[in-house]
């Protein structure tokens, strides 16, 4: 996620049960974006990983204000990439069970 | 440090608080 100036990261332990869990977003590199974000620091939320579209909530932070209309991609695509993450380690951790 | 909480229409809640230094990134 490092290439789109932004880092997600979980702001709980995954238990690996859970489906909606908090995770946390932030500016790390503002030059990536293409336009200006709001200077405000980590903004944490909680997401469904099984029935919430990234999209959707990429579009409601820029509705906040957090981010402006030309970076929902990248806002969008930072989450998608720790989504896909958790849900892989969650699969391996599984299989490693069984 | 202080939070400051934001509530959209659809009814997600953001909580914005700073990011602590030991998670940014090195110069």
């Amino acid at each position: 996620a490092e290439e789109t100036g932004l880092r997600v990261e979980l702001a709980e332990e995954d238990d690996g049960k859970k489906n909606s869990i908090a995770m946390r977003l932030w500016v790390e590199d503002p030059k990536k974006l293409k336009g200006k974000p709001k200077d405000n620091g980590a903004i944490e939320f909680s997401f469904d990983i099984n029935k919430e579209n990234p999209d959707d909530v990429a579009q409601e932070m820029i509705d906040s204000g957090f981010f402006q209309e030309c970076d929902s991609k990248t806002v969008a695509k930072s989450i998608r990439d720790r989504v896909a993450l958790i849900k892989w380690r969650r699969e391996r951790c599984q299989q490693v069970n069984v | 440090g202080s939070a400051t909480q934001v509530v959209h229409s659809a009814g997600r809640r953001f909580i914005v608080s700073p990011v602590p230094e030991s998670r940014l990134r090195e110069p």
